[in-house]
Protein backbone atom coordinates (compact mmCIF):
# COMPACT_ATOMS: atom_id res chain seq x y z
CA UNK A 1 0.00 0.00 0.00
CA UNK A 2 2.87 2.32 0.92
CA UNK A 3 4.60 1.78 -2.43
CA UNK A 4 1.37 2.39 -4.33
CA UNK A 5 0.89 5.67 -2.44
CA UNK A 6 4.44 6.62 -3.24
CA UNK A 7 3.82 5.79 -6.90
CA UNK A 8 0.75 8.03 -7.06
CA UNK A 9 2.67 10.83 -5.36
CA UNK A 10 5.57 10.60 -7.79
CA UNK A 11 3.25 10.57 -10.79
CA UNK A 12 1.60 13.75 -9.54
CA UNK A 13 4.99 15.38 -8.95
CA UNK A 14 6.18 14.49 -12.46
CA UNK A 15 2.99 15.94 -13.89
CA UNK A 16 3.70 19.19 -12.01
CA UNK A 17 7.26 19.23 -13.32
CA UNK A 18 6.03 18.70 -16.87
CA UNK A 19 3.72 21.70 -16.58
CA UNK A 20 6.54 23.79 -15.10
CA UNK A 21 8.89 22.82 -17.92
CA UNK A 22 6.32 23.72 -20.58
CA UNK A 23 5.82 27.10 -18.90
CA UNK A 24 9.58 27.73 -18.90
CA UNK A 25 9.80 26.84 -22.60
CA UNK A 26 7.04 29.31 -23.47
CA UNK A 27 8.56 32.07 -21.34
CA UNK A 28 11.95 31.51 -22.98
CA UNK A 29 10.48 31.84 -26.48
CA UNK A 30 8.64 35.00 -25.45
CA UNK A 31 11.76 36.57 -23.95
CA UNK A 32 13.89 35.72 -26.98
CA UNK A 33 11.36 37.46 -29.23
CA UNK A 34 11.06 40.42 -26.88
CA UNK A 35 14.84 40.89 -26.84
CA UNK A 36 14.92 40.74 -30.66
CA UNK A 37 12.40 43.57 -30.71
CA UNK A 38 14.72 45.88 -28.79
CA UNK A 39 16.63 47.36 -31.70
CA UNK A 40 18.95 50.28 -32.42
CA UNK A 41 20.52 50.14 -28.96
CA UNK A 42 23.98 51.67 -28.76
CA UNK A 43 26.71 52.30 -26.23
CA UNK A 44 29.26 55.09 -26.41
CA UNK A 45 33.00 54.59 -26.76
CA UNK A 46 33.31 56.12 -23.30
CA UNK A 47 30.96 53.48 -21.86
CA UNK A 48 33.22 50.76 -23.21
CA UNK A 49 36.47 52.43 -22.12
CA UNK A 50 35.08 52.72 -18.58
CA UNK A 51 34.51 48.96 -18.50
CA UNK A 52 38.04 47.89 -19.44
CA UNK A 53 40.23 50.34 -17.47
CA UNK A 54 42.97 51.44 -19.82
CA UNK A 55 43.22 48.40 -22.12
CA UNK A 56 43.47 48.62 -25.86
CA UNK A 57 40.07 47.64 -27.24
CA UNK A 58 38.90 46.26 -30.56
CA UNK A 59 35.16 46.48 -31.16
CA UNK A 60 33.97 43.92 -33.71
CA UNK A 61 30.62 44.10 -35.52
CA UNK A 62 29.98 41.19 -37.86
CA UNK A 63 27.08 39.58 -39.76
CA UNK A 64 25.19 36.66 -38.19
CA UNK A 65 27.06 33.41 -38.56
CA UNK A 66 30.49 34.98 -38.79
CA UNK A 67 33.01 32.58 -37.29
CA UNK A 68 35.59 33.61 -34.74
CA UNK A 69 38.43 31.11 -34.26
CA UNK A 70 41.07 31.28 -31.55
CA UNK A 71 43.82 28.71 -32.13
CA UNK A 72 45.32 27.19 -29.00
CA UNK A 73 48.44 29.34 -28.43
CA UNK A 74 51.68 27.76 -29.58
CA UNK A 75 55.26 28.71 -28.84
CA UNK A 76 56.73 30.80 -31.67
CA UNK A 77 60.33 30.46 -32.98
CA UNK A 78 61.40 33.37 -30.79
CA UNK A 79 60.23 31.49 -27.70
CA UNK A 80 57.24 33.82 -27.31
CA UNK A 81 53.70 32.51 -27.36
CA UNK A 82 51.61 33.54 -30.35
CA UNK A 83 47.99 34.46 -29.72
CA UNK A 84 45.69 34.71 -32.71
CA UNK A 85 42.11 35.58 -33.61
CA UNK A 86 40.75 34.66 -37.01
CA UNK A 87 37.43 36.16 -38.19
CA UNK A 88 35.64 34.74 -41.23
CA UNK A 89 32.32 35.93 -42.65
CA UNK A 90 30.42 34.39 -45.53
CA UNK A 91 27.72 37.00 -45.89
CA UNK A 92 29.07 40.51 -45.47
CA UNK A 93 31.98 42.74 -44.40
CA UNK A 94 33.19 42.73 -40.81
CA UNK A 95 33.73 46.08 -39.07
CA UNK A 96 36.53 46.39 -36.54
CA UNK A 97 37.13 49.60 -34.61
CA UNK A 98 40.19 50.33 -32.45
CA UNK A 99 39.15 52.12 -29.27
CA UNK A 100 41.21 53.46 -26.46
CA UNK A 101 40.77 56.43 -24.20
CA UNK A 102 43.29 58.61 -26.03
CA UNK B 1 8.66 -0.74 -6.32
CA UNK B 2 10.66 -0.95 -9.58
CA UNK B 3 8.25 1.50 -11.19
CA UNK B 4 8.72 3.77 -8.18
CA UNK B 5 12.45 3.70 -8.70
CA UNK B 6 12.03 4.52 -12.40
CA UNK B 7 9.76 7.43 -11.59
CA UNK B 8 12.26 8.73 -9.01
CA UNK B 9 14.96 8.78 -11.71
CA UNK B 10 12.55 10.40 -14.20
CA UNK B 11 11.74 13.04 -11.61
CA UNK B 12 15.41 13.82 -10.97
CA UNK B 13 16.07 14.08 -14.72
CA UNK B 14 13.21 16.55 -15.09
CA UNK B 15 14.36 18.60 -12.09
CA UNK B 16 17.84 18.86 -13.57
CA UNK B 17 16.42 19.90 -16.95
CA UNK B 18 14.20 22.49 -15.29
CA UNK B 19 17.18 23.86 -13.34
CA UNK B 20 19.10 24.38 -16.60
CA UNK B 21 16.12 25.96 -18.35
CA UNK B 22 15.54 28.21 -15.36
CA UNK B 23 19.18 29.36 -15.50
CA UNK B 24 18.83 30.05 -19.26
CA UNK B 25 15.63 32.02 -18.59
CA UNK B 26 17.35 34.08 -15.92
CA UNK B 27 20.19 34.87 -18.34
CA UNK B 28 17.62 36.02 -20.92
CA UNK B 29 15.88 38.10 -18.26
CA UNK B 30 19.21 39.78 -17.47
CA UNK B 31 19.60 40.59 -21.16
CA UNK B 32 16.06 41.99 -21.39
CA UNK B 33 16.58 44.17 -18.29
CA UNK B 34 20.01 45.36 -19.48
CA UNK B 35 18.80 46.20 -23.01
CA UNK B 36 15.70 48.04 -21.80
CA UNK B 37 17.69 49.90 -19.16
CA UNK B 38 20.22 50.94 -21.84
CA UNK B 39 17.44 52.22 -24.13
CA UNK B 40 16.00 54.26 -21.24
CA UNK B 41 19.43 55.62 -20.32
CA UNK B 42 20.12 56.63 -23.93
CA UNK B 43 16.74 58.35 -24.17
CA UNK B 44 17.42 60.33 -20.98
CA UNK B 45 20.91 61.35 -22.24
CA UNK B 46 19.46 62.41 -25.60
CA UNK B 47 16.85 64.55 -23.86
CA UNK B 48 19.53 66.19 -21.67
CA UNK B 49 21.92 66.71 -24.59
CA UNK B 50 19.08 67.78 -26.89
CA UNK B 51 19.92 65.09 -29.41
CA UNK B 52 21.71 61.79 -30.02
CA UNK B 53 25.51 61.56 -29.57
CA UNK B 54 27.81 61.87 -32.61
CA UNK B 55 27.65 58.75 -34.76
CA UNK B 56 31.41 58.14 -34.56
CA UNK B 57 31.29 58.10 -30.78
CA UNK B 58 28.84 55.21 -30.46
CA UNK B 59 28.71 51.53 -31.30
CA UNK B 60 25.53 49.76 -32.30
CA UNK B 61 24.67 46.46 -30.60
CA UNK B 62 25.44 43.57 -31.13
CA UNK B 63 29.24 43.63 -30.98
CA UNK B 64 32.20 41.83 -29.43
CA UNK B 65 35.03 43.53 -27.58
CA UNK B 66 38.59 42.22 -27.62
CA UNK B 67 40.58 43.80 -24.81
CA UNK B 68 44.30 43.47 -24.29
CA UNK B 69 47.01 45.31 -22.38
CA UNK B 70 48.04 48.70 -23.72
CA UNK B 71 51.56 47.30 -24.25
CA UNK B 72 50.38 44.50 -26.51
CA UNK B 73 51.47 44.71 -30.16
CA UNK B 74 48.63 43.77 -32.46
CA UNK B 75 49.35 42.73 -36.05
CA UNK B 76 46.28 42.72 -38.26
CA UNK B 77 45.72 41.33 -41.77
CA UNK B 78 42.48 42.13 -43.56
CA UNK B 79 41.15 40.64 -46.80
CA UNK B 80 40.25 43.22 -49.46
CA UNK B 81 36.51 42.51 -49.12
CA UNK B 82 36.74 42.70 -45.28
CA UNK B 83 35.21 39.23 -45.04
CA UNK B 84 38.28 37.88 -43.28
CA UNK B 85 40.57 39.24 -40.55
CA UNK B 86 43.64 37.71 -38.90
CA UNK B 87 44.95 39.26 -35.68
CA UNK B 88 48.29 38.32 -34.12
CA UNK B 89 48.90 39.42 -30.53
CA UNK B 90 52.17 39.19 -28.66
CA UNK B 91 50.27 39.05 -25.40
CA UNK B 92 47.09 37.56 -23.97
CA UNK B 93 43.68 39.05 -24.72
CA UNK B 94 40.09 38.62 -23.63
CA UNK B 95 36.92 38.56 -25.73
CA UNK B 96 33.56 39.75 -24.33
CA UNK B 97 30.14 40.15 -25.88
CA UNK B 98 27.90 43.22 -25.56
CA UNK B 99 25.90 41.60 -22.72
CA UNK B 100 29.08 41.45 -20.61
CA UNK B 101 29.75 45.13 -21.39
CA UNK B 102 26.20 46.09 -20.32
CA UNK B 103 26.64 44.10 -17.10
CA UNK B 104 29.88 45.93 -16.37
CA UNK B 105 28.12 49.23 -17.10
CA UNK B 106 25.60 48.25 -14.41
CA UNK B 107 22.73 48.06 -16.85
CA UNK B 108 21.49 44.83 -15.18
CA UNK B 109 21.59 46.44 -11.71
CA UNK B 110 24.08 43.87 -10.39
CA UNK B 111 21.40 41.15 -10.53
CA UNK B 112 23.91 38.71 -12.07
CA UNK B 113 25.94 38.89 -8.87
CA UNK B 114 22.92 38.84 -6.61
CA UNK B 115 23.82 42.36 -5.42
CA UNK B 116 20.85 44.62 -6.05
CA UNK B 117 19.33 47.38 -3.93
CA UNK B 118 15.59 47.30 -3.27
CA UNK B 119 15.17 50.44 -5.39
CA UNK B 120 17.06 48.85 -8.31
CA UNK B 121 15.07 45.61 -7.88
CA UNK B 122 11.84 47.60 -8.25
CA UNK B 123 13.14 49.26 -11.43
CA UNK B 124 14.38 45.92 -12.81
CA UNK B 125 10.98 44.31 -12.21
CA UNK B 126 9.31 47.14 -14.10
CA UNK B 127 11.31 46.13 -17.19
CA UNK B 128 9.92 42.56 -17.36
CA UNK B 129 6.37 41.21 -17.65
CA UNK B 130 4.56 40.69 -14.34
CA UNK B 131 4.52 36.90 -14.86
CA UNK B 132 8.32 36.86 -14.77
CA UNK B 133 8.90 39.23 -11.85
CA UNK B 134 9.34 36.36 -9.40
CA UNK B 135 12.39 35.16 -11.33
CA UNK B 136 13.93 38.61 -10.93
CA UNK B 137 13.32 38.52 -7.17
CA UNK B 138 14.90 35.08 -6.99
CA UNK B 139 17.98 36.32 -8.87
CA UNK B 140 18.32 39.11 -6.34
CA UNK B 141 18.09 36.79 -3.34
CA UNK B 142 19.95 33.97 -5.07
CA UNK B 143 17.24 31.47 -4.14
CA UNK B 144 15.35 29.19 -6.48
CA UNK B 145 11.94 27.53 -6.19
CA UNK B 146 13.53 24.11 -6.74
CA UNK B 147 15.32 24.39 -3.40
CA UNK B 148 12.19 25.61 -1.69
CA UNK B 149 9.69 23.52 -3.64
CA UNK B 150 9.48 19.88 -4.59
CA UNK B 151 12.99 18.71 -3.86
CA UNK B 152 12.85 19.45 -0.13
CA UNK B 153 9.36 18.04 0.31
CA UNK B 154 10.20 14.83 -1.53
CA UNK B 155 13.27 14.13 0.57
CA UNK C 1 46.04 25.93 -42.50
CA UNK C 2 42.94 24.01 -41.62
CA UNK C 3 42.12 24.24 -37.94
CA UNK C 4 40.25 21.50 -36.14
CA UNK C 5 38.22 21.92 -32.96
CA UNK C 6 41.05 20.37 -30.98
CA UNK C 7 43.47 23.02 -32.20
CA UNK C 8 41.12 26.02 -31.91
CA UNK C 9 38.12 27.20 -29.95
CA UNK C 10 35.26 28.56 -32.01
CA UNK C 11 32.55 31.16 -31.56
CA UNK C 12 29.77 32.02 -33.99
CA UNK C 13 28.21 35.52 -34.02
CA UNK C 14 24.54 35.31 -32.98
CA UNK C 15 24.92 31.56 -32.79
CA UNK C 16 27.08 30.71 -29.77
CA UNK C 17 26.34 31.38 -26.09
CA UNK C 18 28.45 33.75 -24.00
CA UNK C 19 29.93 30.68 -22.35
CA UNK C 20 31.93 29.96 -25.52
CA UNK C 21 33.73 33.27 -25.03
CA UNK C 22 34.39 32.43 -21.38
CA UNK C 23 35.93 29.12 -22.49
CA UNK C 24 38.18 30.99 -24.94
CA UNK C 25 39.24 33.48 -22.24
CA UNK C 26 39.98 30.67 -19.79
CA UNK C 27 42.02 28.85 -22.45
CA UNK C 28 44.06 31.97 -23.24
CA UNK C 29 44.51 32.79 -19.55
CA UNK C 30 45.57 29.22 -18.90
CA UNK C 31 48.34 29.59 -21.44
CA UNK C 32 46.73 27.34 -23.99
CA UNK C 33 45.43 24.63 -21.67
CA UNK C 34 42.07 23.70 -23.20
Amino acid sequence: KEVINRLRYLEAEIEDLELKEKELDQQKLWLQQSIKNITFSYVTHEDICNCFNGDTLLAIQAPCGTQLEVPIPEMGQNGQKKYQINLKSHSGPIHVLLINRE
Amino acid sequence: AQECQNLEMEKQRRIERIKQKRAQLQELLLQQIAFKNLVQRNEQNEQQNLGPPALNSTIQLPFLIVNTSKRTIIDCSISSDKFEYLFNFDNTFEIHDDIEVLKRMGMSFGLEAGKCSSEDLKTAKSLVPKALESYVSDMCTGSSWVNQGLLLSST
Amino acid sequence: SCLTPRTALLYKFNGSPSKSLKDINNMIKGGGQK
